[in-house]
């Protein structure tokens, strides 16, 4: 048996948005110690690793390890007939053939649910190791979302270099050209308005800006975005979820022939 | 040009 229970489940909501333009389907897996999401867009350019922890939910029980196959569309369907105050609540028997999801207003006087069809979905796992990065930028997540929009108005791929200066991102196009830098800066009294950049060697790598645009879907998850660079690797976009764990956006760079 | 890398092609697969 199944159970995981969160108040706030706007969360999931905006979770699965974030998602599911990306990877279509995926796996769930849930065990003793959380949930947990490794799906890859139809490419194999860029990878999602959703993770949430037992103890980041109000209610969590898992009595045995399971991989429930989601369409996301078909939850996001689902999801959007929750309300934003809404509680919900994921319930699955071992080896269900579906996911029932409760939502329950604040008020208690309105409670749905709704049972997904579970998919079967061949999913193959791939070891991202911990690593230590050239560099990391903290940003703010709507800063994010706004540099990527305008440079994909612009060009293509996007050229991301860190340097003591700062960090750079330039692209260029039929319009012309842009660049747009950040500065370390933790003069704003919001620590979610500051950036912070951690350099430990200078290092410039190119993306598909479509990608980089698509990871912003996540902006309402978090106030800043975590940007980790080293060279000839992904980048990582990541969102911290409060205190229930993260949702990572890893992106295959460009190659020079 | 560049060429777009994959993912399979930095992690291994487990």
């Amino acid at each position: 048996m199944f159970e995981a229970r969160i108040t706030q489940g706007s969360v999931l909501k905006k979770l699965v948005e974030a998602l599911k333009e990306l990877v279509t389907e995926g796996n769930f897996d849930v065990s003793n110690t959380g949930l947990s999401l490794q799906a890859m867009d139809s490419s194999h350019v860029c990878l999602v690793s959703l993770t949430l922890r037992e103890d980041g939910f109000d209610h969590f029980r898992c009595d045995r390890n399971m991989a429930m196959g989601i369409h996301f569309g078909n939850l996001s369907k689902i999801l959007k007939c929750a309300g934003n105050e809404d509680t919900i609540t994921l319930k699955a028997e071992d080896n269900a053939d579906q996911l029932t999801l409760m939502f329950e207003a604040p008020s208690q006087d309105r409670i749905s649910d709704f049972d997904l069809k579970l998919m079967s979905i061949e999913s193959e796992h791939l070891g991202i190791p911990d690593q230590d990065y050239s560099a990391e930028v903290k940003l703010p997540s709507s800063e994010y979302q706004r540099i990527v929009r305008d440079l994909t108005s612009i060009g293509d791929t996007v050229l991301i270099s860190a340097t003591k200066e700062g960090i750079k991102f330039s692209t260029s196009g039929d319009v012309g050209t842009a660049n747009i830098t950040l500065r370390h800066n933790t003069t704003p009294e919001k620590p979610e308005e500051q950036t912070f950049i951690d350099l430990k060697e200078p290092v410039a790598l190119t993306f598909a800006l479509r990608y980089l645009n698509n990871f912003s879907k996540a902006t309402p998850l978090a106030p800043q975005v975590k940007l980790s660079l080293t060279k000839d690797l992904p980048i990582v976009v990541e969102y911290q979820v409060g205190e229930l764990g993260s949702v990572r956006f890893y992106l295959a760079p460009k190659i020079d022939d | 040009k560049a060429n777009q890398g994959r993912m399979d092609t930095f992690f291994t697969a487990l």
